[in-house]
């Protein structure tokens, strides 16, 4: 038997710059 | 609160492989190539507690402080707050309207093989931030 292989899934917001509040202040 | 996300710099590259599996937060699943700006839009609106925000590109430059990175400053939201980060040259942004953008889309199609438009001052990129409290 051959384990089928997991794929990796991303969130979408891990493919954008996340900007602290605190470098917007 | 709201674990923050790291900064571009350090994300996993594997994000961007071309083909590679991206979940929205509709739940739906797509291809990070295939992704569109009001799928950002969309999944940022049913999140909760995250917004999208505008961020401009206004200066592009070679960094002094991590050789090999590039200085990338925008202003962003209605506040035209400043922001400078480092970033490799082949690091994807997604540009409204036009989809992923970077500063070597050579060096991005040879190391993620997605297709890139090249990233110039007066993009505005789709960001994320905090929702403030109503």
């Amino acid at each position: 038997n051959v384990e089928p292989r997991s794929v990796p899934v991303f969130p979408w917001h891990s493919l954008v710059p996340f900007l602290e509040p605190s470098h917007l202040g | 609160p709201p674990s923050l996300a790291p900064a571009p710099a350090s994300s996993n590259p594997s994000h961007f492989m071309k083909g590679a599996i991206i979940q929205l937060a509709t739940g739906e699943l797509k291809r990070v190539e295939d992704l569109q700006t009001h799928d950002f839009m969309r999944s940022a609106e049913v999140s909760g507690g995250l917004k999208i925000d505008s961020s401009m590109v206004v200066d592009v430059r070679a960094s002094q402080q991590r050789p090999g990175l590039v200085s990338l400053q925008f202003t962003v939201g209605e506040q035209q707050s400043k922001v400078t980060i480092d970033v490799p040259p082949e690091h994807p942004f997604f540009v409204f309207g036009q989809g992923w953008s970077s500063c070597s889309p050579e060096r991005t199609a040879q190391l993620y093989g997605l297709a890139c438009h090249h990233l110039q001052v007066g993009d505005v990129c789709v960001s994320i931030t905090l929702q403030p409290p109503p």
